[in-house]
């Protein structure tokens, strides 16, 4: 069976217009650098679902997409996380919501799927249920960057009573 | 939002979303990045999906499961399958995008947004990358 992967890092406003060439230039390597990721699992007849979360923790980790570090920031200005990830050959799935400090939130995902007892928590305890489990934690201040910072001053400064329903930010 | 969907050598299938939401989000909004069947999905019996955009119409949609229904029940290829369910997203409002893989064949993507940061790559073929 022939192997394939595909990753995505957020549909909006991206155009020649909105992005500079240095934001064109680092969401392309960040991509890459994710495909190759999943690529390498693969091609050594790794699993899909192995493959998938590598792909998804590597553009956690880039600043340059709202995952992980890189995340926007809530109207409060803080971090609150989503993941999930499923497994077609059993349906399993595992899913978090609304996490602060975990370092990876697919992974703990992952870790939730493993567990089996549930599919999705949500909240700090699923952050205790991530230290459980032995999950590294986020240096404080690791997913706030300078940019979604400003970001979010400017939506706010903006009236900022609504959301970014139009995703000007990612 | 991040996202990856994948097929393996012996053809099984799977999908991960990750996100930091919206900004300006509050009272603990969370979109359909987390929710099995709308912003992730995976069946081995037909497609692996994981979606970006305005969450709440993949939520009310539920792309994921509408995706894998056309290809599994009605015998629609994922293109057909993928670019009627973001059609029926667009009709309610919203917009974004989607990759998706099925059980043969390279993965697909749509977007109905300006852009969508993407990828993919086969085994023995060259990696594609594209944003526009």
């Amino acid at each position: 069976m022939n192997w394939t992967i595909a990753v995505h890092g957020g549909a909006g406003r991206l155009t020649r217009d909105t992005l500079t060439p240095e934001q064109d230039a680092g969401a392309r390597a960040g991509l890459a650098a994710a495909i190759d990721a999943g690529a390498a699992i693969l091609a050594r007849d790794g699993s899909a679902l192995d493959a998938v979360e590598a792909a998804v923790r590597v553009l956690e980790d880039d600043p340059r997409f709202n995952a992980g570090r890189g995340a926007v920031l809530t109207h409060a200005g803080a971090i609150e996380l989503d993941a999930a990830i499923m497994d077609g050959r059993d349906r399993s799935a595992g899913a978090v919501t609304g996490v602060t400090r975990t370092r990876s939130p697919v992974a703990l995902a992952r870790a939730v799927m493993a567990d089996g007892r549930h599919v999705f928590l949500a909240g700090a305890a699923a952050d205790v249920f991530a230290d459980d489990q032995g999950l590294d934690r986020a240096a404080p201040g690791w997913f706030e960057t300078d940019e979604r910072r400003r970001q979010h001053a400017e939506l706010i400064a903006g009236g900022g009573d609504g959301f970014d329903v139009d995703m000007k930010y990612g | 939002t991040v996202g990856a969907v994948a097929r393996d050598a012996a053809g099984h299938l799977a999908a991960a979303t990750s996100t930091g939401g919206v900004t300006g989000k509050r009272w603990g909004r969370i979109g359909d990045s987390p929710v099995i069947g709308a912003g992730t999905w995976a069946d081995d019996r037909s497609v692996a999906v994981s979606c970006t955009g305005s969450g709440e119409y993949f939520l009310r949609v539920g792309v994921g499961h509408e995706i894998d229904a056309r290809v599994r029940l009605a015998g629609a290829t994922l293109a057909a399958a993928t670019d009627a369910v973001l059609a029926e997203v667009e009709a309610l409002g919203g917009t974004g995008g989607a990759i998706v893989v099925g059980r043969e064949g390279p993965a697909h993507w749509a977007f109905t947004t300006p852009g969508m940061n993407r990828g993919m790559v086969s085994a023995g073929g060259a990696a594609v990358v594209a944003i526009y």
